[in-house]
């Protein structure tokens, strides 16, 4: 695992963190069960909360689909390419490309769609950049930078809840067993199993 | 595009789809060394420099195969656990062409993925005892 340059965290006193979505993206619920289901992967291993708010504009987490250009410096490429990015604690900004093809369900690793990403296994990545976490070498870990297309990986490996520890403690509750790595395939640009 | 299933994706997004990516056009480096020049090649460099492989780019960017390139493409081969060739052989091409998340691997100068690990820690380094 590794964090960013002077390994930025949320400060002690905010431990239960809000987030909200663009109002303007008008998402379903399902989607936001996505996030919710990949913020609670997180809070499962460290004593902070993520709770949905109706108020983006006051939310500590702001999420958000853009294509292109979105103002932030980061513009968006199209279909593949770079999924989404988040920045360092405490911003917040959450942003996903609205160029992809995003997959709710967890189904798929059925698929032989090269260009369908899985929304839960992306969003889990980039809310361990908005935790504090930057990038691993490590292949199993969600913080690994790639992910291929037809790919669903959404549990936080060894070296995921090493690194988050790290920042934050441990959840009381965690019991140490939640934490597995679970790559259910992975289907490179051929098709082939890799 | 929100597809609540893989069943929901219409059949024009399907495999045969030959709408381009965004890297595609890589694929035409795989084999690429030090001291080629390839048109196209700029692009590889500002994906480099994006990432945070390539510190500063020049304003006027070449399509030569240049010691910033290899350098870049070695630190990404140690990053990503391959080779570390300097050359875009085909592993890295393919781990270069993977979607991935926009940031970047190398903030500032600074990692601490693989490439910024001393080579203690890793595995493959031999540790050997004199007698």
């Amino acid at each position: 695992y590794s964090y960013f340059p002077g390994t930025p965290r949320w400060p002690s006193n905010r431990r239960d963190l809000t987030y909200g979505f663009v109002p303007e993206n008008q998402l379903t619920d399902d989607v936001k069960q996505v996030f919710a289901n990949a913020f609670g992967k997180w809070s499962q291993v460290i004593p902070m909360t993520f709770n949905l708010s109706d108020d983006y504009t006051s939310a500590d987490i702001k999420i958000g689909f853009f294509s292109g250009d979105h103002g932030d410096g980061e513009p968006f490429d199209g279909v593949l390419g770079t999924l989404a990015h988040a920045f360092s604690p405490p911003s917040g900004r959450f942003h996903l490309d609205s160029a992809e093809n995003w997959v709710i369900s967890s189904d798929i690793t059925t698929s032989t769609l090269s260009s369908a990403v899985d929304l839960e296994s992306v969003a889990v990545h980039e809310i361990g950049h908005l935790l504090g976490l930057g990038h691993s070498s490590v292949e199993d870990a969600i913080m690994y930078p790639t992910i291929s297309s037809g790919t669903r990986k959404v549990e936080l490996a060894g070296d995921d809840v090493e690194g988050i520890q790290a920042l934050y403690g441990s959840n009381p509750n965690y019991n140490g067993t939640t934490a597995t790595s679970v790559q259910q395939r992975e289907t490179s640009d051929s098709g082939a199993y890799s | 595009h929100f597809f609540p299933n893989i069943s929901s994706i219409p059949s024009w997004l399907r495999p045969n789809s030959t709408k381009k990516t965004a890297w595609d056009e890589f694929q035409n480096f795989t084999g690429c060394r030090p001291g080629d020049k390839i048109n196209g090649l700029n692009k590889m460099k500002q994906y480099f420099h994006y990432f945070g492989y390539i510190p500063e780019l020049p304003s006027n960017i070449t399509d030569d195969f240049d010691d910033s390139l290899e350098s870049a493409i070695k630190t990404y081969q140690k990053n990503f656990n391959l080779e570390p060739t300097g050359q875009l052989d085909s592993q890295t091409i393919q781990q270069i062409l993977r979607p991935r998340c926009g940031n970047a691997d190398i903030v500032n100068g600074t990692t601490t993925m693989n490439s910024g690990k001393p080579v203690s820690n890793n595995t493959s380094h031999l540790h050997t005892v004199g007698h």
